[in-house]
């Protein structure tokens, strides 16, 4: 079925690749940022974990900050390159956001949204793929389970990246987005 | 179902958005090398489209050179950044290799295995997932095929990149790559 493929793709071709670099990104990062938290050092297991986004609606958007002002990039880690099935030098690269809390206070993060909600929400536009609304939640959720046992039994990802799931439900509330990457 | 699913991530998310641009990055790259074919430049329709590779095995190495040595890395295309589900400036970055002939003569193109197949290959190794050869090599059919039809259905692609079809029971071959690529 299409969600658990594309969890395996997302695991097999992105995290398993990325997330055993990040330690040594975010060190590179932090030195360039003389470890300063004031200058967006990422200081904790918290901050140097990925922030992966799954909206139930599977409505991603290219800038977190249209669904909160609260969110704000803030800079990129240092790209990884890697030789990917004939592509020389593939480019991979996260974003570091800084996300304000109700007190104004502000704290850093490696956070995106999953990337293949986007295939799932454009599938489910195709007619001729016809599915809908509800099977969308539904493949999303499937999407979420199964990355979430992928990852769970995986040594070079646990601990590594956060599944943050957003109940659209409740998007319509004021810095929804920000409260729920804080929430840990 | 899986091949599906990877069909239409892999033109939602890469081919749809690349293969647009890729003319306009080929007239770039071309001009630096004073679309000399000599030195590299992608002087006819076959040169400039996307050729993609697709072993029926599901077997995608990083280097094509390592299938047969008349292939060969000669440089990239310039790269295109986009805004993608939160990663900023994402890097979609292209290669271009020389393909020699029988008779010796050199001709270059824009090249590149189909990355899904990873996915396809590596989720047959897992035992919970648990699909042999066979239903791998049934996969990649169904994987060509959509993606086949997704493509001729699409104005943004079709014409723009060209499918391989790999028969590994003809791999053994020598130089079975090299011929396969330049036989248009
Ligand atoms: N956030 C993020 N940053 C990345 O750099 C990245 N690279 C991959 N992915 C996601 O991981 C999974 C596995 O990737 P794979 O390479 O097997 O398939 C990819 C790959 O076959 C192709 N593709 C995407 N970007 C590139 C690229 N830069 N070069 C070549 N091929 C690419 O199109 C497929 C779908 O891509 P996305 O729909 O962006 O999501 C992918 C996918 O869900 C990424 N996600």
């Amino acid at each position: 079925n299409v969600a658990h493929g594309l969890a395996w793709s997302f695991y097999q071709g992105y995290l398993k690749l990325v997330l055993p670099l990040l330690e040594a990104g975010v060190e590179q990062y932090n030195q360039k940022r003389h470890n300063l938290p004031a200058e967006g050092a990422l200081t904790d297991p918290w901050s140097s974990r990925l922030h992966i986004l799954l909206p139930l609606s599977a409505s991603v958007c290219a800038h977190p900050e249209d669904d909160d002002p609260r969110v704000s990039f803030h800079d990129h880690l240092p790209p990884m390159e890697m030789d990917r099935a004939g592509v020389r030098k593939r480019v991979f690269k996260n974003s570091v956001y800084s996300i304000r809390d109700a007190k104004g206070q502000v704290h850093y993060c490696i956070l995106e949204y999953a990337t293949p909600l986007l295939t799932l929400y454009q599938m489910s536009q195709e007619s001729s793929v016809a599915f809908g609304l509800p099977e969308r939640r539904q493949q999303v959720l499937l999407f979420y389970r199964a990355l979430r046992n992928i990852l769970e039994r995986s040594l070079e990802c646990r601990n590594r990246c956060r599944l943050i799931l957003l109940d659209d439900a409740r998007a319509g509330e004021p810095h929804f987005l920000s409260s729920q990457i804080l929430k840990d």
